[in-house]
């Protein structure tokens, strides 16, 4: 089964799957997404930066903070390419049956800009003032630093103008709706997604 | 309505919705 020539090499579909909340099946048919993903520019079997912005963004170029972070996250061995194997562990977190505690801690290293342990109120303001420039809307000074600090008010505890780890679990669990993106109803159903797996598969689940 | 700036963040940003993903695809 290893080593197969339509599969990625080394990739041992079984583990994956054993490792995941992914069936057999399901990751075959994950497989038939990354195969679209990873050839779309550079026809390597590699998730590259600019595949996955014109998977999200449908545009090659551009920068985008949240791309960034989305990609590192991805990017587990930090070599700048997603292999499928990286792929599946980063989707795995957005399974609808997931631990929550993966979603949580998932979802602080996205807002973690710059990697510091911490979410900073610099970062959110950077994260606010570029989904707002991106959509073309204007907001005073004035309101952004409100909605900012009302923000930190409920999120940071113990007043350091910064949010760990513990205070953004007890708050994401005051508001469950800030972890929507963290789950993705489609992975729920992928081989019907992506059907054309059953012409490649060599397992029945 | 977004008087919560992680709320405003998650809903408005698509970078951190993934599930374009799996569309048209």
């Amino acid at each position: 089964r290893q080593n197969s020539p339509r599969t990625c090499q080394y990739v041992d579909l079984a583990r994956l799957a054993h490792d995941s909340p992914f069936s057999v099946n399901e990751v075959e048919a994950l497989y038939e997404l990354f195969k679209k993903l990873s050839c779309s520019i550079i026809d390597d079997m590699l998730i590259h930066k600019e595949e996955l912005r014109l998977a999200l963004f449908q545009a090659p170029y551009g920068e985008n903070i949240f791309l960034d972070r989305v990609f590192d996250l991805f990017d587990e061995k930090k070599n700048g390419v997603i292999e499928f194997e990286e792929f599946i562990h980063a989707l795995s977190v957005f399974h609808p049956n997931a631990p929550i505690e993966e979603k949580i801690d998932f979802a602080f290293r996205l807002y973690d800009l710059r990697q510091t342990g911490f979410i900073e109120r610099e970062e959110v303001q950077q994260m606010v003032a570029t989904i707002l420039m991106e959509s073309d809307m204007t907001l005073s000074d004035e309101l952004l630093n409100l909605i900012i600090d009302k923000t930190f008010a409920d999120a940071d505890s113990d007043k350091d103008g910064k949010i760990s780890k513990a205070e953004w679990k007890a708050y994401v669990l005051k508001h469950p709706s800030l972890l929507k993106n963290m789950t993705l109803p489609y992975l729920k159903d992928v081989t019907t997604a992506f059907p054309s797996f059953i012409f490649n598969t060599e397992v029945e689940d | 309505k977004f008087f919560n700036a992680f709320e405003f963040i998650s809903s408005m940003s698509s970078g951190f919705d993934l599930s374009s993903l799996f569309e048209n695809k």
